[in-house]
């Protein structure tokens, strides 16, 4: 979850 | 997705768009930095390789194709369809002063030691300093046209505008991402002395020169 956090931003 | 970041993305679209319209309507690459426009397609490909494997959503997917294939058509038109006008005599920033510390910083810091992890540390790194060619070069030339000026302003206000938005999700939703705020953060100072002479000169209509 966290790293689809991360992942969202450009 | 919150304003700060909408806003932040907003700046980098229209970064990108000003200067491919520049060149594209004055047939000219004059006084742009091919070196950077390279370091940025390195950028982009190196961090959205994710794209292959993992869907987040059709806004995230649009823009990294955004991003990849606007500044590939940015290099295409600097170095091959007008590369007559392409000033490469003063675009002389070696790319490997760049290129090897942020790749060095990505095997020190990194989230997870796969391939991906390290290519998207890699890509964050080197996004922060990416713009060096570029502002050294109009440090050489002394001056910038307007159109490369607000370029600059919306490609800077771009992660000034991301840290807030950092600041925000940290508040909101207790998200922190160490490697990009830090990254951020440089990448937001290198631009502070160009922020002050934009204001300070475009903005007032005149030229932005930089004092030998």
């Amino acid at each position: 979850d966290d790293d689809e956090d991360t992942k969202d931003e450009l | 997705m919150n304003l700060f970041r909408l806003m932040g993305d907003v700046s980098h679209v229209l970064a990108v768009f000003i200067l491919l319209a520049k060149i594209w309507r004055t047939r000219s690459a004059a006084g742009i930095s091919g070196r950077s426009q390279i370091l940025f397609t390195i950028v982009y490909l190196a961090r959205y390789m994710d794209l292959f494997f993992s869907f987040i959503s059709l806004y995230n997917t649009v823009m990294k194709l955004l991003f990849i294939s606007a500044s590939c058509a940015t290099v295409y038109l600097i170095y091959f369809k007008f590369r007559a006008t392409y000033d490469g005599n003063h675009d002389t920033f070696r790319i490997e002063f760049v290129l090897v510390p942020s790749l060095l910083l990505a095997f020190i810091f990194h989230y997870s030691m796969s391939f991906f992890e390290l290519a998207w540390s890699f890509s964050i790194f080197l996004e922060a300093v990416a713009i060096l060619p570029q502002l050294f070069m109009v440090t050489k030339t002394g001056e910038a046209e307007n159109i490369t000026s607000h370029y600059l302003f919306a490609l800077g206000s771009y992660r000034a505008l991301y840290i807030l938005n950092w600041i925000y999700r940290y508040y909101t939703e207790g998200h922190f991402d160490p490697i990009a705020v830090c990254a951020g953060i440089v990448q937001t100072i290198l631009y502070c002395d160009f922020f002050y002479l934009y204001v300070t000169k475009v903005l007032q209509g005149r030229k932005l020169q930089v004092l030998p």
